[in-house]
């Protein structure tokens, strides 16, 4: 309180929680973003068959301090940030990472002419966390 | 070797491996530029880990043989059937299946090809080369895959009789191939409606699979009357069917950790609906994504 009587009076903020959001919510908040590849920029559909492209997906921004509302993180990803913040800044913010996937079914050519299909496990981010 | 401890997969899955003949030759898409050729350490370690695993699974490895174009039309039609246009497994599918295994007979023993065309029995001697089955892929089903050549007009329905002999090598006595098991079935189809032949032989197999087998050295005598079975002689009906030497469909189990298990979807999708609403849906209405779902299944089921 003592600043706030000496400082000029700064513009009223439009709206309480419009304010208060800047310190809730980064601008560029962690979020999933969409990625697409097709397997011929790789040159792997010498021998993926299908699908020819591929959207895994990704998971790029700030994680807020309240990660645990947003996000589902646990206790550890706010405990870190207090760390970062009081404690040692040499440790890392919590990152933004995928929290859940989708499976893949590909269709490829083996080494001996034999095909085949096979659905893999965790190859398509669909949601992001802070951890 | 009859049987060989089959090799573990590696964490990576297969189908990500870059296929380099030459170990020292970095994959055309891997290689910096100019500047920074010596800079291999830059390079992102996915991809790093990448031209390591191609060329350590492809030291020394044959180029890669092109598969029947028969073959691949028929995986092609079961890809479409499995997995949405983004390659997602469909999730109305309630097969047990992760992985599918087509194999086509080793060329060096259809020899007896060229009496096919002559109009008699259609036998064929086959070898399937099952190595590329991995330890954890557990057979659910084994099929043997008829394709016919449907350029060749050919009066319907058909009654075909096959019989299929295993031809065992016993190496300690020398003796020529023994058929240590063999059956017999029939089926019967109309030629105008299918191109493919299905005949399921699991049962026949399974005691060879489950052993790690890696060679199935198989005789198959395909007869088909063609026509009214009652009215044409057994000579006279029997003509030759423009076959082409079945294709060997395997599917099964993958319990690898990179392999997607569907019984775990499903368990995990029934419980969803008691499954408390996790606190971090912040931008979809937790309830209103329930309510949805369940409209659905109502409107579904009504």
């Amino acid at each position: 309180e003592q600043g706030l009587q000496d400082a000029p009076a700064a513009a009223a903020p439009r709206n309480l929680s419009d304010y208060f959001k800047q310190f809730l919510f980064p601008q560029n908040e962690c979020e999933l973003h969409n990625f697409r590849l097709s397997f011929s920029q790789l040159q792997w559909d010498k021998w993926i068959i299908a699908p020819h492209r591929y959207s895994p997906q990704y998971c790029k921004g700030d994680c807020p301090r309240a990660a645990g509302h947003r996000y589902g993180s646990p206790v550890h990803t706010m405990v870190q940030n207090i760390i970062y913040e009081k404690l040692d800044a040499s440790v890392p913010r919590p990152s933004c990472v995928p929290a859940a996937y989708s499976p893949l079914s590909v269709l490829t050519i083996e080494p001996d002419g034999s095909i085949v299909y096979k659905e893999y496990e965790d190859m398509i981010a669909t949601k992001c966390t802070c951890r | 070797p009859h049987s060989r401890e089959r090799t573990v997969p590696e964490k990576i899955p297969a189908f990500l491996v870059a296929p380099e003949d030459n170990p020292h030759r970095i994959h055309p898409l891997l290689r910096l530029p100019k500047g920074v050729r010596r800079g291999y350490a830059l390079l992102p370690p996915l991809l790093k880990v990448l031209s390591e695993q191609g060329r350590r699974d492809w030291q020394g490895a044959a180029p890669r043989l092109r598969p029947d174009s028969r073959a691949l039309r028929y995986m092609k039609r079961l890809y479409k059937m499995s997995a949405t246009k983004e390659g997602i497994p469909k999730a109305n599918k309630s097969h047990l299946y992760n992985t599918v295994r087509l194999f086509t007979p080793c060329s060096e023993c259809q020899h007896r090809h060229g009496e096919l065309r002559r109009g008699d029995l259609h036998s064929v001697d086959l070898l399937f080369n099952l190595d590329r089955v991995t330890a954890l892929e557990h057979l659910l089903k084994s099929v043997l895959l008829y394709s016919f050549d449907t350029s060749v007009p050919v009066p319907s329905p058909a009654t075909c009789t096959c019989h299929l002999s295993i031809k065992e090598y016993d190496f300690s006595s020398q003796v020529c191939p023994s058929a240590s098991h063999s059956v017999a079935f029939s089926l019967h189809f109309e030629f105008r409606k299918r191109r493919w032949v299905e005949i399921d032989v699991t049962s026949f197999l399974q005691p060879l699979i489950a052993t790690n087998r890696r060679n199935i050295h198989m005789a198959v005598n395909f007869t088909c009357l063609l026509g009214d079975a009652q009215r044409n002689t057994e000579q006279e009906g029997s003509r030759n069917v423009a076959l082409v030497p079945p294709s060997l469909l395997l599917y099964l189990n993958d319990t690898s950790e990179q392999a997607y298990h569907r019984r775990n979807s499903l368990r995990h999708r029934r419980r969803s609906p008691g499954r408390p609403v996790q606190r971090d849906a912040p931008l979809a209405d937790a309830l209103g994504t329930e309510n949805a779902q369940s409209k659905r299944a109502s409107r579904r089921r009504r």
